[in-house]
């Protein structure tokens, strides 16, 4: 475990912590993307199959339980929360994201570093969360404006994996033959994503001004 | 050995 590392997980926590208050203080999940946090429930799920097979640490599985228990906890109050499910922007999240979720893993099925079902899900699972904020970062497009809670919600997810680049440079440079190809690359794709959201977030604290991203 | 795990990151 290297400092990077543990901000990034901490930091992909924080997010979670951010997405549950909005829902729970505001009891609304206005301007949040269902799609990305189904799409987040499959890829911890498809990522910890080993859960129960290979321990690492408590740590490690401590953190796996956090993800997949607040994922389906989301998805199940954005659809059966009596309250939460009346405030979806039902009309505004159309992303087809199947696609995404069948091109990810045709992905995986080509590309893994074992032909084994837990390493094909794995790199499924990798691909996913690569692409799952794309139905989130639309819906923010055509919400107009973002609460604080939104903003700050999607900008400490695409910030994990940034701290995660890090980690991996830092490993690959203290390790020997360390290489993450997979995880690395689709982690270069999955913070690039968030390139222009970063950029309207920063603009929009440095004015102290309301986040706006152009329709 | 074991190969260490892969996949020690979540």
């Amino acid at each position: 475990m290297n400092i990077f590392r543990l901000a990034g997980d901490m930091t992909h926590l924080l997010s979670i912590l951010v997405l549950l208050l909005k829902i729970y203080a505001t009891k609304s999940c206005s301007g949040i993307s269902r799609k990305t946090q189904e799409l987040y429930a499959i890829v911890f799920m498809a990522r910890y199959l080993d859960l129960f097979t290979d321990f690492i640490s408590v740590y490690n599985t401590f953190m796996k339980l956090i993800f997949i228990a607040s994922s389906l906890a989301i998805v199940w109050c954005m659809r059966f929360h009596p309250v939460v499910r009346r405030s979806y922007d039902r009309e505004l999240d159309t992303f087809r994201y199947f696609f995404l979720v069948g091109a990810s893993f045709a992905l995986a099925l080509v590309w893994h570093d074992k032909f084994t079902l837990q390493e094909v899900f794995w790199a499924f699972s990798i691909y996913l969360e690569a692409v799952a904020i794309l139905p989130q970062l639309v819906l923010l497009q055509r919400s107009g404006n973002v609460d604080n809670l939104t903003g700050q919600y999607v900008f400490f997810l695409g910030a994990y994996r940034a701290f995660y680049i890090l980690n991996w440079i830092y490993r690959y440079m203290t390790e020997p033959r360390f290489t993450r190809w997979i995880a690395g690359i689709s982690g270069v794709v999955q913070t690039a994503l968030y390139a222009d959201f970063f950029y309207y977030y920063f603009i929009s604290w440095k004015n102290n001004s309301k986040l706006k991203l152009p329709a | 050995t074991e190969q260490p795990a892969n996949h020690d990151e979540l």
